[in-house]
């Protein structure tokens, strides 16, 4: 995933952390205090295409095809999650149990082009 | 963008960015725990008991797959002197299709215990029309004072639709000293922060666990 200055206009990770206490949540999630809300966004050129940030191999197969057909397909590339992890939160139900679970693919870990 | 203008999406009213984020938080948070709204605690447990069980739940051991630990507070009726004969009561959020894989129920004998405590742990089913039936599930011997984790039968425990389980409790020391003075003592804790919780481990039965049972 190329790394993300604010200004970067190409595709990749935005980091972004949110406290519960800023939701106003801290009296029933038990923890974490807060969790990275990552998301993925910038532009995916032709030449970018399939670059999931993770197996070049994708990338170079897209881009041979980009190659032997047109330079510029009439379909875009976009700028999506690629890897993702699961969250594991705490927090008190309505009955007033607590319960701990997994929430899965809840944090971005990296992004790549479509 | 600045206050005032519209959100070209959904034309309500534009949100600075970090408000925006933080709706999308809330709706991935709620999304990712299956709840319409955030829970409105009315009864939050004493911080002592919050404090026990988050270490109970702390060391590693996530549920394994889409699982839930769960750890549930009793609401205690019945005889208030000798607790002995206590039904506990526990209010369950579960999915409602679940397995339950582990069962323990946690109970607090005091310092005081004048000898070793025989314990039988009963579920009491739903009302029918004859009363209700219930199922010894466990029996226990405790000699020593503090907690005690009783493991109890994943297979014979089983919430009502309600989400209400009740177990009942019948115990009696061995030796059998305690009458001496003529009254039943106190001889479990029920107090606030010593109130028996149950421990469980939960998986809801998603469209594919039938498959992978059978494969």
């Amino acid at each position: 995933t190329p790394t993300c200055e604010p200004e970067t206009p190409l595709c990749c990770r935005r980091d972004r952390y949110v406290d519960f206490q800023e939701l106003g949540w801290r009296d029933w999630i038990l923890q974490p205090e807060g969790y990275q809300l990552n998301y993925c966004s910038g532009q995916c050129p032709p030449h970018l295409a399939g670059s999931p940030g993770i197996a070049a191999s994708f990338h170079s197969a897209v881009f041979n095809l980009l190659k032997a057909n047109n330079p510029w397909p009439a379909g875009t590339s976009c700028c999506v999650p690629t890897a993702r992890r699961p969250l594991s939160l705490l927090y008190l139900d309505q009955n007033g149990n607590v319960v701990k679970t997994d929430v899965p693919d809840m944090v971005v870990e990296a992004c790549g082009c479509s | 963008q600045g206050a005032g203008s519209v959100c070209p999406s959904c034309g309500g009213p534009a949100l600075e960015e970090r408000a925006l984020l933080l709706e999308i938080a809330k709706q991935q948070i709620l999304e990712g725990l299956h709840l319409t709204s955030r829970p409105r605690i009315t009864h939050p447990p004493p911080q002592a008991a919050l404090t026990r069980a988050l270490r109970r739940l702390q060391p590693g051991g996530m549920a394994p797959g889409n699982g839930q630990e769960v750890i549930s507070f009793a609401t205690i009726t019945g005889s208030s002197t000798s607790t002995c004969s206590s039904m506990l009561t526990f209010h369950l959020s579960v999915p409602q299709s679940y397995h339950l894989h582990h069962a323990r129920l946690w109970l607090h004998v005091p310092a005081t215990l004048p000898g070793a405590l025989y314990m039988r742990i009963f579920q009491w089913g739903p009302r029918r029309r004859h009363g209700r039936s219930h199922t010894l599930l466990a029996e226990h011997q405790m000699t020593t004072p503090g907690w005690h984790a009783l493991t109890l039968p994943s297979s014979g425990l089983k919430a009502e639709e309600s989400g209400v389980l009740k177990l009942q409790l019948d115990c009696r020391l061995l030796d059998g000293n305690s009458t001496a003075a003529g009254q039943p003592r106190q001889l479990l804790d029920t107090a606030a922060h010593q109130r028996p919780f149950l421990e469980l481990k939960i998986r809801a039965n998603g469209p594919g666990t039938g498959r992978t049972k059978r494969r």
